[in-house]
């Protein structure tokens, strides 16, 4: 899954 | 990042700053509910604490930090510099009733059962229903201002073009984030009201 480390939206 | 996404995130810039500037314009926050501008620094408070932990861009960093900076700025004028003018009777949505079954479900349904991921979940639901309390005071009072009607529309298209900008992603990157994509429908749908 997704890591917060990937959110690059904002 | 395409041209939907720039596009999204300055229409999310623009709607922040035109609120704080009607209100600071006006001095007057009649008409704008307070409850969701809290929930609105809360929202982004929750998402961007990977600030502290990871660094993306300089884009990034610096729209998260007025993001934020301009929420609180806002919540401020409201419920201090121009408290006078709040029209908190009006203001009468239960946020208990968003916040408690939201930070349930980011608890149950995440990517990662971990704090900062947990944060990021919540804050990506609670974004897409923090205008609830905005709209039942429109409908409490009857008609919106049209500066309020340009902020919401604003708010509404920033997510609309998100929309766009994930199916962008998912064609062109196979970028495919369920979390955001449902709660980004929902919160689109809400808009269109």
């Amino acid at each position: 899954g997704m890591r917060v480390e990937e959110h690059d939206e904002l | 990042m395409n041209v939907f996404r720039l596009t999204g995130d300055l229409s999310h810039l623009a709607a922040i700053i035109i609120l704080l500037l009607k209100i600071w314009k006006t001095r007057s926050c009649a008409g704008i509910s307070g409850k969701s501008q809290i929930l609105f620094a809360l929202v982004f408070t929750t998402r961007y604490l990977d600030l502290l932990t990871s660094f993306i861009s300089l884009y990034n960093t610096s729209m998260k930090v007025i993001y934020i900076g301009c929420s609180y700025a806002t919540v401020y004028l409201i419920y201090m510099k121009f408290r006078a003018t709040y029209d908190g009777n009006h203001d009468s949505f239960r946020v208990e009733f968003l916040v408690v079954p939201v930070g349930g479900l980011a608890v149950l349904i995440n990517h990662d059962f971990s704090p900062l991921e947990i944060l990021w979940t919540f804050s990506i639901y609670l974004e897409s229903v923090a205008i609830l309390p905005q709209l039942f005071m429109i409908s409490k009072t009857g008609e919106a201002e049209t500066i309020t009607t340009h902020y919401l529309f604003c708010l509404g298209l920033y997510r609309a073009l998100y929309l766009f900008n994930w199916i962008w992603r998912y064609y062109f990157e196979g970028f495919f984030d369920m979390i955001a994509i449902v709660a980004g429908v929902v919160q689109t749908v809400l808009y269109c009201d």
